[in-house]
């Protein structure tokens, strides 16, 4: 984790 | 997902909604600059390449087809349906949207959460997205024209806006390691450049109110 996290937004 | 968040998809969902539905039904895009909808849509395209390599939830994948979807609509009908794109005020939005993307791409190289394709693309999109709005703001200084560019889809954007920059301070104080420097000031500028665009379109308005006839 920390670095090039899942993005889970719009 | 908190409110917040499902509200911010949801206006946003909708302004863009909103327009499509508007230049389909009257067959005209006057007002509407093709150079920050072209933005747009590559910001779309850039951002959803992890459609298929990430599986989030069904609720993001199909929003993520819709946006694209509607987006691409837009550019397609300002570009090619013979009656919208004769509206179009081509003389008016000279804005040199290339000269965008060049600047953010760089950025997305130099400032990324992670030194991968997505990553970089993942950025160059919300960097890109952050100044999109400008062609149409110039668009709209130029031209005053306030018609097609309704209060709904100016309130939308606006709300959009609102409701992410919420989202991202509920999430902070609700979920541990929720940190998203990149997004959160991209977002910020964003927003700015919003308000300008808000003021203009209501200064605008202020001046043509007494020009205008009940439609």
């Amino acid at each position: 984790q920390g670095q090039g996290k899942l993005h889970d937004e719009l | 997902m908190n409110m917040f968040r499902f509200l911010g998809d949801m206006t946003h969902l909708f302004s863009v909604l909103v327009l499509l539905l508007k230049i389909h039904t009257i067959k005209s895009c006057a007002g509407i600059s093709l150079k920050t909808q072209e933005l747009y849509a590559i910001v779309f395209a850039t951002r959803y390449l992890d459609l298929f390599t990430d599986y989030i939830s069904l609720y993001n994948t199909v929003m993520k087809l819709v946006y694209l979807g509607s987006s691409l609509s837009i550019v397609w009908y300002m570009r090619r349906h013979k009656l919208v794109r004769r509206s179009y005020d081509k003389d008016q939005d000279t804005f040199r949207h290339h000269f965008l993307i060049l600047p953010c791409l760089i950025l997305a190289l130099l400032i990324n959460e992670k030194f991968t394709f997505m990553e970089v693309m993942w950025a160059f999109s919300l960097y890109l997205e952050a100044v999109a709005i400008l062609p149409q703001l110039v668009l709209l200084q130029r031209t005053r024209n306030i018609d097609n560019l309704t209060g709904q889809y100016v309130f939308l954007l606006g709300a959009y806006r609102s409701f992410y920059i919420l989202n991202w301070i509920y999430r902070y104080f609700t979920e541990v390691h929720y940190v998203h420097w990149i997004t959160w000031i991209s977002g910020l500028v964003q927003t700015l450049l919003y308000g300008d665009f808000f003021y203009y379109y209501f200064h605008s308005w202020k001046n043509n109110e007494k020009l205008q006839l009940p439609a």
